[in-house]
């Protein structure tokens, strides 16, 4: 059986967020390493993988693996029940057909019980390369979410083009055109705010924007966002947690 | 026209 448990349902919470609209039902595929998820969206075009490990919950518990079918939309409903600094177990049977979710608030003494059914859900599973990465971009979370979205106005679709100096987001639509660049720089007293450019060779790769600003619901998970690119190869953007990750790759755009 | 690639595919064939 699955038991485990969460300090801050506020992660939880963030997490789901970030991938709900994304992949509005997945399987968690729960283990002794911890809670993975991976899906893609209904148009194929981009894929959701989320890692929360076993140390993040104390107590975890899991013997033998255990998929849960989750409707996310579902999901958020019942977390909306739990207050951020409630804390969260999750429980499981095995071979389960709902999942037990009690918040408890240890403040004012407060337990809450819910259970949500579960679904059957068939999803393919795509095994993701290692992949050495001709750039890689760190950069500060509300800026890759401010970049998106004002590039989204005027247009479908962005070029990222990285090189040693740094990266610049460029974009044409019917009204214009228009671009931002970031120079690489190192913030000594706040370095969350820093932009890196790891590079072994300059990329320039279009990639559609609605999918990007889709990305950018994940930004309260992270201080930072990297970008890693290699020509014609889905785009990674991951955030990293303290306890795992949400990583999502988007297919690039292709001349034909 | 720039069409947008299938994620999948460059899984599967990668």
């Amino acid at each position: 059986m699955l038991e485990a448990r969460i300090e801050q349902a506020s992660v939880l919470k963030r997490v789901i967020e970030a991938i709900k609209d994304l992949v509005p039902d997945c399987n968690f595929d729960c283990n002794d390493t911890g809670i993975a998820l991976q899906a893609m969206d209904n148009s194929h075009v981009a894929l959701v993988a989320m890692l929360l490990r076993a140390d993040g919950f104390s107590p975890y518990r899991c013997d033998r693996n255990i998929a849960l079918g989750i409707n996310l939309n579902s999901l958020t409903k019942v977390l909306r029940c739990a207050q951020n600094e409630d804390m969260i177990t999750l429980k499981a049977d095995d071979a389960p057909d709902s999942l037990n979710l009690v918040f408890e608030n240890t403040e004012n003494e407060r337990i809450s019980e819910y259970d949500i059914k579960l679904m059957d859900i068939d999803q393919e599973h795509l095994g993701i390369p290692d992949t050495e990465y001709s750039a890689s971009i760190t950069l500060p979370t509300a800026e890759f979410q401010r970049i998106c979205r004002d590039l989204s106005q005027l247009s479908e679709s962005v070029a990222i083009e990285a090189t040693k100096e740094g990266v610049k987001f460029s974009c044409s639509g019917d009204i214009g055109n228009g671009s931002v660049t970031l120079r690489t720089h190192q913030n000594v007293d706040k370095p969350e705010l820093s932009t890196k450019v790891d590079l072994t060779e300059p990329v320039n790769l279009t990639f559609s924007l609605k999918y990007l600003v889709n990305f950018c619901k994940a930004s309260s998970l992270s201080q930072t966002v990297t970008l890693s690119l290699s020509n014609e190869v889905p785009l990674l953007v991951e955030y990293k947690m303290d306890n795992g990750y949400v990583r999502f790759y988007l297919a690039p755009k292709i001349d034909e | 026209k720039i069409f947008q690639g299938q994620i999948f595919k460059f899984f599967l064939e990668g």
